[in-house]
């Protein structure tokens, strides 16, 4: 009953153990629909939990959604958090989560880099990279969305160990990247993956690391486009919709582009609401605004994923 | 803990490619320790710089240098860090 009771507060932001603490209240409310997988192990030793949607089967086709790869961009966790918690509440209730879910799984992964959030609540508020140390340098930390296998060192992103960009010794040597590697390769029939920051209010595809268009350049924009007037819809937030190099700047070792090489052709990547006033200090009464509008654009590609098999 | 007493983040609505390069020119400075929220890219995106307290003058008069106008989106990012810090620690009382 306390678990079953115990009011969780969406609308504000939570140090990890309280997420990791809520993720049980999840599962045990949904036992049907959610389990909570540990996909391996941080830096510094935190579990890293995947929640894992599913009506049954055997890896059956499946939607990634990950949020909070760069640690101080607190709405994107908290996104995560109410995403996950809207999805179990209204499977059953909403049609076409339903179908969805009927017929594919979504893995969500809200604390992406656990010992960088950790910092932020800590230590540093400001921190954006992993904990990793470098040798032969006193500085610390790898930006976890610079060390996919995916135009790795390439332009856009710092071989400097003190830059907030730097991309790392060598692709995936964060195991935080590392172990979503793992279970993307090890499961096989990824076709979504979606990647959650703030913020910007932009909706990006691949690549990042070059601007040339991908094959499914039309496809991918015109998803984008939509889901954006979806999420247009609730509140007036306006996006952008484009390629990563196009729309902001090259970077390289990001993880769509790694995602969309492997063959995950829906692969996006959100920037979330940008009030102009605020940064990263995103204040806590704009989270359920930020992911109710999010969620919108959300549903719209997985139901664009579930009807485009491939 | 990291203090950021002092320190402000200033918002450029870029106007040129030339103020494009200019702000990148900026990002080089390592002694100024900026930290660039939003970067330089095209003038459709605004650039936010958080500059530490000591540096706002010199930042100031590079800014005022080149002509290129500026806002100021958090006054003292301290404060607003406070205020965050103390909701949250209400919430989880």
């Amino acid at each position: 009953m306390e678990r079953s009771t115990r009011s969780f507060n969406f609308g504000a932001y939570h140090p990890l153990e309280t997420i990791y603490s809520w993720m049980d209240t999840l599962v045990a409310q949904h036992p049907d629909l959610v389990t909570k997988q540990e996909i391996g192990r941080s830096y510094e030793n935190r579990p890293m939990y995947a929640l894992k949607f599913s009506t049954g089967g055997n890896k059956r086709p499946a939607i990634w959604i990950d949020t909070g790869i760069h640690s101080r961009e607190w709405v994107s966790q908290a996104t995560g958090v109410w995403t996950a918690n809207k999805i179990a509440s209204d499977y059953g209730t909403d049609a076409s989560l339903t179908s969805l879910l009927n017929t594919m799984d979504i893995y969500m992964l809200i604390l992406t880099n656990p010992d960088g959030y950790a910092y932020t609540h800590t230590n540093d508020r400001m921190w954006r990279k992993t904990r990793s140390r470098t040798s032969g340098s006193v500085c610390r930390g790898v930006d976890p969305n610079r060390n996919w296998d995916a135009g790795f060192g390439g332009p856009g992103a710092s071989k400097n160990p003190c830059s907030d960009s730097y991309h790392g010794p060598s692709a995936h040597s964060e195991i935080e990247v590392k172990n979503v590697v793992n279970l993307i390769k090890s499961h096989g029939n990824f076709k979504s993956f979606i990647s959650v920051h703030a913020y910007s209010q932009l909706l990006m595809y691949p690549y990042g690391y070059s601007c040339r268009s991908v094959p499914h350049q039309p496809e991918l924009d015109s998803v984008g486009k939509a889901a954006v007037q979806k999420l247009t819809s609730l509140y007036g937030t306006r996006y952008k919709v484009g390629s990563i190099c196009n729309i902001i700047y090259q970077a390289s070792g990001g993880s769509i582009d790694w995602s969309y090489n492997l063959g995950i052709k829906y692969s996006f990547a959100f920037e979330l609401r940008d009030t102009g006033r605020y940064g990263f200090i995103l204040p806590a009464n704009q989270i359920i605004p930020t992911a109710s509008e999010t969620w919108l654009a959300l549903k719209h590609i997985m139901e664009h994923v579930r009807d485009h098999p491939y | 803990e990291r203090v950021f007493t002092g320190d402000q983040v200033i918002r450029v609505n870029v106007q040129s490619e030339e103020e494009i390069q200019l702000l990148r020119a900026l990002e080089t400075q390592q002694e100024w320790e900026l930290d660039f929220w939003l970067h330089p890219v095209s003038t459709e995106l605004p650039v936010d710089i958080r500059v530490p307290r000591s540096s706002l003058g010199s930042v100031r008069e590079f800014l005022r240098a080149h002509d290129i106008a500026f806002t100021v989106m958090i006054d003292n990012l301290q404060e607003v860090l406070d205020e965050e810090k103390a909701e949250m620690e209400g919430n989880q009382m």
